[in-house]
């Protein structure tokens, strides 16, 4: 464990198992090796130690009999800090309340526009889920099957290559309907792709959606925090859905993440039915992160 | 990097973080950079690129040829296995339209009968390669296997493409359905497995190889189809699976479009890494 390898390396230095300002950088290399393994970007690797180092050099570390343990207490605390931000419940402004899904492919994006319509639905709304992903062969297929799972209408255009023009006619389609809230399943994309960025500006430009909840893969690495940071400052995110966590990933995408871009996670995605979308838990992805 | 005349700290640091950055995970990279570390002054900076080309040739030579394995005069079997939303069925599209431009007959089979709409994806797919696919959409996926082993021997295909659903390694009874998947190909089509390809998306992090060591145990994998490359991510994870492992890559998908596919190439690979 981490704690165990910090106590040798602090051991190994001092010879007395006690943190000195000399023998910090080796203890906080160790923690640097945990969170690189962990999938944590590099980027946000060094920013992170860099804030604890103060902390860890504090009276406390240095007085602890059992530094190594200290450290690592320092370390669950600052994440558990970072991923929590407040607990931001999803938007229901707007009429219709716009709910925009996006993101690289293969994700989660569609499975997640379902699971989150059956819970919007439970809080007592009336969602309408929109297809439009016109590229991806049988998406709007996909969506529709879905739908059908969670009893909730799929609003689909199957000759329309117009994303701009399908969500219009969603939204008509639910004010004149009587649905109080959209979600956008959009297709799956690179953040370098302009002409697909370009088509996500669109759409946020003529709908301005209440939530623009960018859908990260949580076993993702080191390339999380330049695609989440580059989806935020082209679009301007209001959240995060980390995906497929029932996996057995240490998951450290999701610290990249939250601090590239200074938006919370609001979501977990658990499996692949219909009920697996939790809450997001800041301690046991920290946990999780530690290993 | 260039305009340095020998190879120092700062040269080394840089080179670890951009492995680390990739992908390849902390115990290759230092690896890597440690044995650069000792070997410094015998090379210059400028001969950085040829040096590290050769050093991840040898890195993974022990995998053996990344080459596609396809015996003729018979039929071959491609099993198709990975995480969820990697790229399985896109990547079969691909292949099954590489193969039909060869001159080969080919048969899709949709072995995923779990997710929503799986086999419809699969079928435009295979219209779009224009070859043939056997699907059964309530039923058993061993049993959609079964029944399209028995077409391609019976109607002499040269190629069977299964297409799998996606699972995490961890979940234990969906890796028993793989092994009784692959059990089934065995029984029916002994010798006949030319491929067992495990499908990894190139943004994955340090759990791609927890993902080949488990699915190599279940469905003894014969190489990596690395997907997205189109992407920033670099993959590095298929270094470790190689050296960890002694698995190859073996394709590389590179956009969503039915051409995107092109053999693994360790001097390309590398110069995408470094430039
Ligand atoms: N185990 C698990 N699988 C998930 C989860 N979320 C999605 N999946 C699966 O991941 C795969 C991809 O999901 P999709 O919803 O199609 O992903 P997408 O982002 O819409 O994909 P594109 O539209 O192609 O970009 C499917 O096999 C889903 O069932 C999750 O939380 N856990
Ligand atoms: N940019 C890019 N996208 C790809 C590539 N390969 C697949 N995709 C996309 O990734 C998404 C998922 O592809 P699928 O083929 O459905 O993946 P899968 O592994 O079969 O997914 P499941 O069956 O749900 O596990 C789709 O949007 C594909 O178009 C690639 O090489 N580059
Ligand atoms: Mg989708
Ligand atoms: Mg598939």
């Amino acid at each position: 464990t981490l704690s165990e390898r910090l106590q040798n390396t602090i051991k190994d230095i001092s010879g007395k198992g006690k943190i000195t300002e000399e023998n910090m950088n080796d203890a906080l290399r160790e923690v640097r090796r945990a969170l690189l393994e962990a999938d944590v970007s590099l980027k946000v690797v060094k920013a992170f130690i860099s804030n604890i180092k103060d902390k860890a050099i504090g009276e406390e570390v240095l007085k602890s009999i059992t530094p190594g343990q200290q450290l690592v207490k320092i370390v669950y605390d600052e994440l558990v800090q970072l991923l929590g931000g407040q607990n931001v419940p999803i938007s229901t402004e707007g009429k219709p309340n716009i709910i925009m899904l996006f993101g690289l492919q293969g994700s989660g994006k569609t499975t997640t526009a379902a699971k989150l319509a059956l819970k919007i639905r439970k809080g007592g709304r009336n969602p309408l889920i929109v297809a439009a992903d016109v590229y991806r062969p049988a998406a709007i297929k996909q969506l529709q099957s879905l739908g059908k799972q969670v009893n909730i209408p799929v609003y689909a255009e199957e000759d329309s290559k117009d994303v701009r023009q399908i969500v219009t006619s969603a939204i008509k389609f639910a004010k004149d309907e009587g649905y109080n809230s959209v979600i956008v399943d959009t297709a799956g994309r690179l953040q370098i792709d302009t002409e697909l960025m370009a088509e996500l500006l669109i759409l946020d430009r003529l709908f301005e959606p209440a939530e623009k909840l960018l859908v990260i893969d949580s076993m993702m690495g080191q390339e999380a925090v330049n695609v989440a940071q580059t989806f935020d400052e082209q679009l301007g995110i209001t959240g995060i859905v980390m995906t497929k966590l029932d996996g057995d990933s240490r998951g450290g995408a999701a610290l990249s993440v939250v601090q590239s871009t200074g938006k919370p996670v609001k979501f977990a995605g658990m499996g692949e039915k219909m009920d697996a979308l939790e809450p997001f838990y800041p301690e046991r992805m920290a946990q999780r992160i530690l290993g | 990097a260039q305009e340095k005349e020998e190879i120092d700290d700062d040269l080394l640091d840089e080179m670890e973080e951009k492995l680390i950055r990739a992908d390849l995970g902390v115990d290759t990279a230092v690896q890597v950079i440690e044995k650069l570390r000792d070997n410094k002054n015998k090379i210059k900076p400028s001969q950085l690129s040829n040096y590290f080309k050769d050093e991840f040739k040898e890195l993974i030579k022990g995998a053996g040829t990344g080459q596609i394995n396809l015996k003729p005069g018979q039929l071959n079997i491609f099993l198709i296995t990975g995480v969820n939303g990697s790229g399985k069925t896109t990547l079969i599209g691909k292949l099954a339209y590489k193969f039909r431009q060869q001159g080969r007959k080919v048969l899709v089979a949709a072995g995923d009968t779990f997710r929503a709409a799986a086999e419809d994806q699969l079928e435009i797919w295979s219209k779009r390669a224009g070859v043939d696919i056997v699907r059964q959409d309530d039923a058993d996926p061993a049993s959609v296997v079964y029944n399209a082993i028995q077409k391609a021997k019976a109607e002499n295909y040269d190629v069977l493409l299964v297409d799998t659903a996606g699972r995490l390694h961890n979940r234990f009874n969906l890796m028993e359905e793989l092994r009784k998947i692959k059990k089934v190909i065995d029984r029916e089509a002994p010798g006949l497995l030319s491929e067992s390809l495990l499908v990894i998306d190139a943004t994955v992090g340090q759990n791609g190889l927890k993902q080949a060591e488990v699915f190599q145990e279940a469905v003894s994998l014969t190489g990596v189809g690395l997907t997205k490359l189109d992407g920033t991510a670099k993959g590095g994870i298929v270094m470790a699976i190689a050296k960890e492992l002694g698995i190859p890559i073996k394709l590389v998908g590179v956009g969503e479009k039915m051409e995107d596919l092109k053999s693994f190439n360790a001097e390309e690979y590398v110069e995408a890494l470094f430039s």
